[in-house]
């Protein structure tokens, strides 16, 4: 599995289509503070289904919908698309015959979400499957959010076992 | 399964022994079991001693030297199961430059495969990437990807 | 006494209106009170919109963000009631360089009498130092201090 | 009232007797992650008063005492004064004949503490009076602690207008 490119739209501060794509090796993302570059990382975390709008840095789900500016009025939905590279099998047997598999999340203000692999509507439980035992999820220990780094430092012994039973 | 646990445990320790010191330019690093007899419910005590250091507990590690023991931890299990990207959101903001040359330089020996997605602020830190992304807000409120060369950053 | 709170809180309000566009180059911030019947048992509630944008909630700053509306607070108050010195521990950690400048030319504007004593690893930030202290560990795990110049530094 | 100096034995990873003087103006502390930086700025809380281990990172308060290096044994005592200049007024009137106020706090490994104030034993209340009201204490508006300057946003409404209760 490889990260081809991320595509979001009226997710958080991207009013407009945006595409980020992800060549191998390193890939450094800057800026000034308050551009849009932690809402990036939210995205890649939403998609891969998180659930909590406080891990998102919201109060509520609604918060990811970008909210307007002093330029542009708000808009109804968002829509984070990630699209990954089928490359070594390391996504379940049921997408082997695909080179390339799409994950759609989208959020409309009414509350209604959507998920989608590869155009079809499918449930967060597919989604979830997908990343099962891979090491990347929301929550997983590839995935450092911006100032808590010593996070797994600080945390009760109990919470740590997580971190070793994802590895395993 | 109880094995799997103990035995992916055992590899991550090893592992621990191998990259803290190089993070860290010497020094020990012991993961533990607060409940050997359990595996499955115990949990993970971790203790390190940085290089000619006597720590008696964890807490009174320095903000960088606790970024620098995450960090460790990290590439320790991604080097028992890498994962197919790494995300990772500042995590230079308090290391110090002799610090940030020995992550990068463990970054670069590690990452064989994977993709690594680094947000950053620090110069050196971008001098990693392979490839740049600049986040801009040229109009107030609405975030532009656009494509930078480390040369044109100000 | 509730008059003496909302007198002080009034011109908190005041010097933030003041503060905060010169930290963030433009954009206005807001304090009010939950509970204006109660003032002794009132909360405060802070609602900023850095320059442009149309934040819902302040749980969706960005880092930088965050720590620099923390700091137009600091220095808001600090101008309505002076403490003879500030300890601020590596508070540039998530600024960008842009707000390091800012943020550098709102203190040697606003400090005249007092002390303030800024622990940091940014080089910028140290030449606002008109003293500057190191502190090593050449005998490891023993902290001594050494009286440092800037141009020494590595 | 203004800082003139620190003194610390024993205290943290200072084990041998340092005097830091703090000259008028911005003054700058600056050396590699975990020499011993904001070692120095428990030392000033914790001479101002300071009664949690927490808030000094450590798990009892006797952690605060020189544990040991490789080079060298553990020790029995920490001690810390600051000296204080009385030039404006802002000290208790009944130190007004003092052109110099000088706080200490002693703690033995045993647990017995020790506070005084001008080489005069007193009580901890006797020192949170001298700071009252000026501005400056162990948890005073003016003290921000490493990585938690965004802590006043995070906080909770009711939480905040102690803030504001300390300008007043
Ligand atoms: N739903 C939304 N609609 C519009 N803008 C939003 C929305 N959610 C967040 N934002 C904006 O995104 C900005 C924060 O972006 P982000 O946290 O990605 O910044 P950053 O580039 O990581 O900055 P830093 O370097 O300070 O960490 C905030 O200013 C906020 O107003
Ligand atoms: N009681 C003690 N005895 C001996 N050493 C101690 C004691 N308490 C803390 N230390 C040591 O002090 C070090 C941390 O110091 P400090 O937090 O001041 O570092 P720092 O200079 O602020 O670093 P950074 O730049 O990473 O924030 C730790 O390595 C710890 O071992
Ligand atoms: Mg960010
Ligand atoms: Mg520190």
């Amino acid at each position: 599995m490889k990260l081809k490119r991320l595509e979001l739209n009226g997710f958080k501060s991207f009013s407009e289509k945006t595409v980020v794509s992800f060549p191998k090796g390193i890939s450094g993302v800057v800026g000034p503070n308050g551009c849009g570059k932690s809402n990036i990382m939210d995205a890649i975390k939403w998609v891969m289904g998180e659930q909590s709008p406080k891990q998102l840095r919201g109060k509520g789900m609604e918060d990811v919908i970008f909210a307007g500016s002093n330029g542009k009025s708000s808009v109804g939905m968002a829509e984070v698309s990630l699209v990954l590279d089928n490359d070594n099998g390391s996504i379940p047997q049921e997408y082997a015959d695909y080179s390339e598999v799409v994950i759609t999340r989208r959020l409309f203000r009414d509350g209604e979400s959507e998920y989608a692999i590869n155009h079809k509507p499918c449930r967060l439980k597919d989604i979830s499957h997908l990343f099962m035992d891979t090491g990347v999820g929301s929550r997983a220990y590839s995935v450092i959010e911006q100032g808590r780094v010593g996070a797994i430092i600080d945390s009760k012994p109990e919470d740590r076992r997580h971190w070793i039973e994802e590895a395993a | 399964s109880k094995e799997l646990f103990l035995s992916t445990f055992k590899v991550i320790q090893e592992k621990m022994n191998e990259v803290f010191p190089v993070l860290f330019g010497g020094g020990t690093a012991k993961l533990s079991l607060t409940d050997e007899d359990d595996p499955l419910e115990s949990g993970v005590d971790i203790m390190v001693h940085p290089p000619g250091k006597r720590l008696t507990n964890m807490t009174l590690l320095s903000g960088g030297e606790k970024a620098l023991t995450a960090l460790a931890l990290l590439f320790s299990t991604y080097l028992v199961k890498p994962s197919p990207f790494c995300l990772l959101d500042e995590i230079d903001a308090f290391l110090d430059e002799a610090n940030v040359e020995r992550f990068k330089s463990l970054v670069q020996s590690i990452v064989r495969d994977s993709q690594i997605i680094l947000i950053t602020h620090n110069r050196r830190i971008m001098e990693m990437a392979d490839t740049l992304y600049g986040v801009t807000m040229e109009q107030p409120g609405i975030s532009k990807l656009v494509s930078v060369r480390l040369d044109t950053i100000q």
